[in-house]
């Protein structure tokens, strides 16, 4: 099993 | 100003770019590309690259399709199914005689589940998005392949 802590994203939406 | 719920109903697409953490000593990043069914589900198509060096040093690249749920406003529940491949190099030292060094090396392709709680937020078209868990789990694994090197050192 592979945990990812917070991820954090920004992006685009149209 | 509109809600984050609104907007996910007005824009349909979305695309993401992202950091995270790996514990115990790891990174990674994300690239997503969402299409907006509705106000409360989104359909994700997300390539990922992890990594992480210790306890093993581990490298793994996986596609997953997702279907995010959102609870409310911003907050999201996260499944899907993905594809990975990764390669695990480890390295042990005989305890009984210091001049042994195993090496060895553990390549694998695996389909896998992947799940994730967070929340995200849209201001116009700008996207925020913060994964608070995720896990991704593999669990059919193809073709693994392992390699052991023995090495004399000293």
């Amino acid at each position: 099993v592979e945990l990812r802590f917070v991820m954090l994203s920004v992006g685009g939406a149209f | 100003a509109q809600t984050s719920a609104q907007l996910r109903a007005q824009q349909k697409h979305s695309i993401t770019a992202g950091l995270g953490f790996v514990p115990l000593a790891g990174a990674g990043g994300i690239l997503t590309y969402g299409f907006s069914v509705n106000q409360e589900l989104e359909i994700q198509l997300a390539a990922q690259l992890l990594a992480s060096a210790f306890p093993a040093s581990w490298i793994s690249g996986s596609v997953n399709l997702k279907a995010r749920y959102y609870l409310g406003n911003a907050f999201y529940l996260s499944a899907g199914l993905g594809m990975e491949k990764g390669t695990i190099k480890d390295t042990f030292i005989l305890p009984n005689n210091k001049v042994d060094v195993i090496k060895s090396e553990t390549q694998y392709s695996a389909f896998g589940l992947d799940f994730g709680v967070g929340q995200q937020w849209r201001w116009g078209s700008f996207i925020l998005d913060l994964e608070y868990v995720g896990v991704h789990s593999p669990l059919v694994f193809l073709n693994p392949r392992s390699v052991g090197v023995d090495k004399q050192t000293g």
